[in-house]
């Protein structure tokens, strides 16, 4: 589903210093796999994760979305193939502040033209499955830290794509609604949704079939990571 | 430090429902003490901490803060209130984003008229108390998630507050961050500082002396918690 071969990205400060965020990092997520990213604040772990959803560029290495080099094309093409694809979960949300939680979960549909009547019973059900059914109607800044979380994971979720990227989705809740969010990506896994969670939550890790670790901008050998 | 009794907080949604966020909230936080307050999401929370910390008024009931009853003073006092007692850690962190980090916690010393050389001091040493060292210079967007998180941590303590209200100062980083973070608020409260922490995960929660339940807008007794 996404192969990563060599994958270096590094921030230049304007002062000249610099930042190496991702330091050569190879890895492959297979169709239909389950996996949690975890590592210390500052590893690279969103930055990672923002260029295996084309959102931002390496600096050298490629990346293969679904048999596409994505490196190799035009940026001009990445919009169509991000939307085609993939479902993406912000460590920050970007809910549109002026729009309600049903208008934010039903923009991607309406986007793709589907009929106004069927996207809102789409976005309902999937806000009801989130335990949001009583606020579907309050915008960002009427709802709890958890709740525009909630949120911002329907709103990924919406157009069953694919590949569900998910930056700490559950950073802002209780282990209770952790569990109905984990079961709920569970479920699509076993429908064939490939999964990447991010997460500095082991119990929320526990859902995944397999733990990637980093560390400063590298990802960890299984001998790395037992401290070999 | 804090008092509040029977307090209420209704919201109203132009449709016309209406969320009860508090349902008379009753709870004495003594001068030092360390209390860690969890509940579900959406059990109000972040209503709680925001009407302590005098960001918000309630719709019936008192908030005594430091001896002052702050609901039956004039709404123009209460900045200078808030100044001088309070170290406020959103949710949402309410970073500055055209201020680095040195700047934004930096920020209250210069409007208290501290000399801006001692100020700098100051604001570094937290910084690096809390491993950003490196990252004194990077704006918000510049930084990873849980870097943000330990800036706006750094900008509530640099005035040394009487009281930290922190609402769950530690959602995005790993365990050792939490460790760095909880530990210097023990610290702190070692020396005398009252502390109120929201917080959905357990190994934080365990550095109070005390935990507090809420759920749906009531704190739970110790019978209720027990399941009784
Ligand atoms: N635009 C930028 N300019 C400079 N440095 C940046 C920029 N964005 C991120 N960084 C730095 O790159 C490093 C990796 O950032 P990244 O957001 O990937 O970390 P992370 O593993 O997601 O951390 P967290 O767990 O705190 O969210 C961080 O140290 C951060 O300061
Ligand atoms: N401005 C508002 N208008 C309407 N409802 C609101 C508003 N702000 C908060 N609420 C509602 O009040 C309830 C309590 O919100 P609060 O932010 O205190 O919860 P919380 O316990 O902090 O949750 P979390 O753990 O998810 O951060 C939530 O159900 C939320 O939807
Ligand atoms: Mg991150
Ligand atoms: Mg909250």
């Amino acid at each position: 589903m996404a192969r990563l071969t060599n994958v270096h990205k590094t921030y230049t400060m304007s002062a000249g210093n610099v930042v190496q965020a991702l330091r050569g990092v190879t890895l492959d997520i297979p169709r239909g796999a389950f996996y949690a990213l975890m590592g210390p604040s500052g590893s690279g772990k969103s930055t990672l994760l923002n260029i295996i959803g084309s959102l931002d560029r390496p600096d050298t290495g490629t990346i293969t979305l679904d048999g596409t080099d994505i490196t190799a094309i035009s940026p001009s093409e990445l919009p169509d193939i991000r939307r085609r694809l993939i479902g993406f979960v912000f460590q920050g949300f970007n809910l549109i502040p002026t729009l309600n939680a049903l208008e934010n979960v039903a923009l991607p549909l309406k986007y793709e033209g589907i009929r106004r009547r069927k996207a809102r019973e789409h976005a309902v059900e999937l806000l009801e499955k989130m335990g949001l059914g009583g606020r579907i109607h309050h915008r960002p800044n009427e709802l709890s830290g958890g709740e525009q979380q909630r949120v911002a994971i329907s709103r990924a979720l919406i157009m069953n794509p694919p590949l569900i990227l998910a930056d700490e989705p559950t950073g802002e809740v209780d282990t209770a609604t952790s569990e109905t969010i984990m079961s709920l990506l569970s479920d699509l896994n076993e429908k064939g949704q490939t999964i990447v969670v991010v997460t500095h939550d082991p119990f929320t890790a526990s859902y995944a079939e397999r733990v990637i670790r980093m560390r400063d901008g590298h990802i960890l050998s299984p001998d790395e990571e037992n401290g070999e």
